[in-house]
């Protein structure tokens, strides 16, 4: 099971979690440790990453109109500019002492992997309060809801768009709703391709993938199955009751399928069984 | 995205950190 839900998380955040791993294993195995290099330029350089990501964050926030990610963002930035300061305070430490125990527990739960508690949420909090990983993880993740949140919203356009099926009983009105429904539902089969493209758990995209195709192969259909009820309707024939069923079964499945589109959208790596289930 | 590029710069720098801290621990063990 991927600890990353989508690729570029995994590519930001997967190399340093690595390499906290290391740092903590050889920690452990050697408890006294060796002498500790200063420290101070590197942490020094993630502070000012830091203050350009504070900055930059509370740029985004002031511009997006996504509430919950203006809610989200700054509770993240808090957590990645306190866990820079509990390295700051780590290297500081060490220069006074490089053998100083404390000082390495310090810099290693500053730095430590979120894979753990990735894994297993709900452990141990208090121990990966002030962890980088962990404030840039929970930093990523707002962002990428709120991205997540964009895609959703197409989707809902598209459903809106398809409330309107049962409205359109000429064909001016099949045209002029075609041509609505085109770039809408162009618009969200593209993001949603990207999306798939973009995660890492196997399941999640084949669903995905596997939606968008039922949305592109109904897409044709219903505009045929309105054509025929639009048909029936005009010659009068005893079609009618017939190819309207047709029409509103064709709505609903496609319907369906958005809303699977906008369910599965939302999950994470860690709602797996729920998904099999 | 400027977020994911300032997110990277961290990573980036906090990967510095880690190794340098990493390399002076390897030696020991």
């Amino acid at each position: 099971m991927p600890v990353f839900h989508t690729k570029t998380i995994e590519s930001i955040l997967e190399p340093v979690a690595q390499q906290v791993s290391r740092l903590v294993i050889l920690h452990e195995e050697a408890e006294d440790g060796n002498l500790m290099p200063d420290l101070s330029r590197p942490v020094q350089a993630v502070k000012i990453a830091v203050d350009n990501l504070i900055k930059v964050g509370n740029e985004t926030c002031s511009v997006s109109n996504d509430d919950l990610l203006r809610k989200d963002l700054p509770v993240a930035l808090r957590r990645v500019e306190q866990s820079s300061m509990f390295l700051i305070d780590a290297a500081s430490l060490l220069k006074q002492d490089p053998y100083s125990v404390e000082g390495r527990k310090m810099l290693i739960e500053g730095a430590r992997a979120s894979k753990v508690q990735a894994i297993v949420p709900f452990i141990k909090k208090s121990r990966i309060r002030h962890c980088i990983l962990q404030g840039v993880s929970a930093l990523l993740l707002a962002f990428d809801e709120s991205e997540v949140r964009k895609i959703i919203e197409i989707c809902r356009d598209v459903l809106e768009q398809l409330a309107l099926v049962e409205s359109v009983e000429l064909i001016e009105q099949l045209v002029a709703f075609v041509k609505n429904l085109s770039p809408i539902l162009s618009r969200m089969t593209k993001e949603v391709d990207l999306r798939e493209k973009e995660l890492t758990h196997q399941i999640h995209r084949q669903l995905l993938s596997r939606l968008l195709e039922q949305v592109k192969n109904l897409t044709p259909a219903l505009i045929s199955g309105m054509k025929v009820y639009i048909t029936a309707k005009m010659t009068g024939g005893h079609t009618i009751v017939e190819s309207q069923e047709n029409r509103d079964f064709i709505i609903g499945k496609l319907s369906d399928e958005i809303h699977e589109i906008i369910r599965i959208l939302q999950l994470t790596a860690f709602d797996d069984e729920e998904t099999w289930e | 995205e400027q977020i994911l590029e300032a997110a990277k710069s961290i990573m980036n720098a906090a990967s510095a950190l880690i190794k340098g801290a990493t390399a002076a621990q390897k030696e020991l063990v």
